[in-house]
C-alpha cells in the first residue's frame, strides 16, 4: 500500500452525494456508497454518516466531461472516477458517462469503484498490489469482495485497528486471524533462522517465503499478520521443501522440487501434477537452487551449485547449447543460492542469511549503503535486533 | 478469450504517463520535447508499478493495460513513492 501522506484528524466523517448518477434509483445509489464506506470502517474506528444537506466532510457527484476541477472526464472506459486526498478535501467524483450497475457482471460496479475513490478520501494512494482494491485498474465486478490484507494494513496504517469494543470485526475466511495477536520477533522463526528455501511473487503480486512446510507473505517492511501458514493447508498438493518457484507471465507458478515441477493458478492447482522438470523443462537439470524471470528480456533462468540456465519457451530447443554458463557471469552474486525474487525493477538472491539486489538495467550488484549483502532478517523479515548494516562475511559468501 | 488488441497510440500513451504521474505534464501550446531515455525511464517506472516485464520500451502488454478502464488518481504521489527501503 502507499499513504498519500495526509488524512483526517476525526474519526466521524460526514459525506452527501450532491448529484446522484442518471441510471441508477436514488435509494439504491445510497445503500451500494453506504456499503463502500462500511468497507474501510469495519477495520478501523471510522465512522460515515450521511447528510442530505449543509457542510460535509466528503462530497460526492456524478459528472460527466468537465465539471469544475480541471480534470474533465473521458466518457465510457478510461477513467472511471478520481477523487481528492484529504488535504485538498476528499471529495469523490464519478464519470456519469459511465454504466454504473450493481451486483451486475454488466457495466462498472459502483460499490467497488466507491469503495475504491474513498480509500482515496482517506489518504489512500495506489498500491502496486494487483489483489488490493487500492490497485489502479477496475477488476471487473466481484461477486463476493473482500478488502484485501494490503488495504487493510494501509487503512489501519491511518486510523488504526479497529477497537474491538466498539463493533466486531468480520472474520471471514480469509481473516479469520486478525484478532490474534503475532508473535514478538524474537518467538519469529525467520528472526533465528532467516534462510529460506524459496520467494516469489504470486502473479497477484503478493510476495511469498516457504520454508520446510511452512509460508509467510511478506509486505512493504516485513512478514504480514497471521504468518506461518502451512504450505500444504493453501496450495493443496503441494509438498514442503520446495527448491525453487517463479511466477510466470501468464500468471500461472510453477514450482519446483527434486524432479518435478508442479503448476497453479493463484493457490489452484492447474492440471494434473507433479510432472517430470525434465518433460516440462527440456533441458534444465533435477535439483535446481532457484530460478527467476529476469526482468530484462523476460526469459527464465535457473540456477544451481555454480552454473545457470536460460529457458525460453518460445525457443526450440528452450534451453540454448551454449548452457549452462557459470553465475559468476551475475556480477558479484554467489553460487549455490537459496532463493530468489524480482520486486521494484531489481532482483534479489538469497544465500544463507543475507542477500543481494542486482540491478537488472546496470546487470550488476548495486553499490549501495550499507554495502551488499544485507541482512534478510532485518531487511525482509522486519527482525529489529537483526544486524542492519553489510554482513561481514561478504568473502565467505563469494567463496 | 484472446485478449483484444491494443487501442491506444503512443501518443496516447504518452499522455497517459504524464496524467498518472510518470511523466511530467506535457503542456499542448509549447509542442516540448523529451529525450528518450526520459521516456524510456517513465515507461519503466509504469511497468514496475503495474507488475509487467520492464522492457522500457511501448510493447504489446504495456499498450495493453494502458487501455484498461482505471482510478483517475495519479499512481505517483505523495510520500509513498519515496525511497524504497530494501
Amino acid at each position: 500500500y502507499a499513504l498519500q501522506g495526509s488524512r483526517w484528524r476525526v474519526k466521524k466523517l460526514t459525506y452527501k452525494i450532491s448529484k446522484y448518477p442518471r441510471n441508477l434509483p436514488q435509494n439504491k445509489v445510497d445503500v451500494e456508497l453506504n456499503k463502500a464506506f462500511k468497507v474501510w470502517s469495519d477495520y478501523t474506528d471510522l465512522v460515515f454518516v450521511q447528510k442530505k444537506s449543509g457542510q460535509v466532510h466528503i462530497e460526492i457527484r456524478f459528472e460527466k466531461g468537465e465539471h469544475g476541477d480541471g480534470d474533465p472526464f473521458d466518457g465510457p472506459g478510461g477513467t472511471l472516477a478520481h477523487a481528492y486526498f484529504p488535504v485538498y478535501g476528499g471529495d469523490a467524483h464519478f464519470d456519469d458517462a459511465e454504466q454504473w450497475t450493481i451486483d451486475s457482471f454488466r457495466g462498472t460496479n459502483l460499490f467497488q469503484v466507491a469503495a475504491h475513490e474513498f480509500g482515496h478520501s482517506l489518504g489512500l494512494s495506489h498500491s502496486d498490489i494487483k489483489s488490493a482494491l487500492m490497485a489502479p485498474f477496475y477488476r471487473g465486478y466481484v461477486p463476493y469482495f473482500q478488502l484485501d490484507d494490503d488495504d487493510i494494513q494501509g487503512i489501519q496504517a491511518l486510523y488504526g485497528k479497529k477497537n474491538v469494543n466498539t463493533g466486531s470485526i468480520p472474520v471471514g475466511p480469509k481473516h479469520g486471524t486478525t484478532t490474534v495477536a503475532p508473535p514478538s520477533e524474537e518467538d519469529s522463526e525467520l528472526c533465528t533462522d532467516p534462510k529460506v528455501d524459496t520467494m516469489f511473487s504470486s502473479a497477484e503480486g503478493h510476495m511469498y517465503v516457504f520454508k520446510g512446510d511452512r509460508y509467510w507473505r511478506l509486505t512493504a517492511d516485513g512478514v504480514a499478520v497471521g504468518y506461518p501458514k502451512l504450505i500444504s493447508h493453501s496450495w493443496k498438493g503441494l509438498p514442503g521443501n520446495i527448491d525453487a518457484a517463479f511466477t510466470y507471465k501468464n500468471g500461472k507458478t510453477y514450482f519446483f522440487k527434486g524432479s518435478k515441477y508442479w503448476r497453479y493458478v493463484g493457490k489452484r492447482m492447474d492440471g494434473d501434477y507433479p510432472k517430470e522438470i525434465s518433460e516440462g523443462f527440456t533441458g534444465i537439470p533435477d535439483n535446481i537452487d532457484t530460478v527467476t524471470v529476469w526482468t530484462g528480456n523476460g526469459k527464465i533462468y535457473f540456477y544451481k551449485g555454480t552454473k545457470f540456465w536460460r529457458f525460453d519457451p518460445t525457443q526450440k530447443p528452450p534451453v540454448k547449447n551454449t548452457y549452462p554458463k557459470l553465475i559468476s557471469n551475475w556480477e558479484d552474486i554467489p553460487d549455490n543460492l537459496d532463493a530468489s525474487i524480482v520486486y521494484r525493477s531489481y532482483t534479489y538472491f538469497f544465500k544463507g542469511d543475507a542477500y543481494y539486489r542486482f540491478n537488472d538495467r546496470t546487470f550488476s550488484v548495486d553499490i549501495a549503503d550499507p554495502a551488499f549483502p544485507r541482512s534478510t532478517a532485518y531487511w525482509w523479515f522486519g527482525c529489529r535486533s537483526a544486524n542492519k548494516g553489510t554482513l561481514g562475511n561478504v568473502q565467505w559468501m563469494r567463496n | 478469450s484472446e485478449d483484444q488488441a491494443p487501442v491506444i497510440s503512443q501518443t496516447t500513451a504518452m499522455n497517459y504517463l504524464s496524467q498518472f504521474g510518470y511523466l511530467q505534464p506535457i503542456n499542448p501550446t509549447s509542442g516540448g520535447i523529451i529525450s528518450q531515455n526520459t521516456l524510456s525511464k517513465a515507461i519503466a517506472e509504469f511497468q514496475a508499478f503495474a507488475g509487467l516485464n520492464i522492457t522500457g520500451d511501448f510493447d504489446e502488454d504495456t499498450y495493453k493495460l494502458m487501455a484498461l478502464p482505471r482510478c483517475g488518481v495519479k499512481d505517483k504521489v505523495g510520500p509513498g513513492f519515496g525511497r524504497s527501503k530494501r
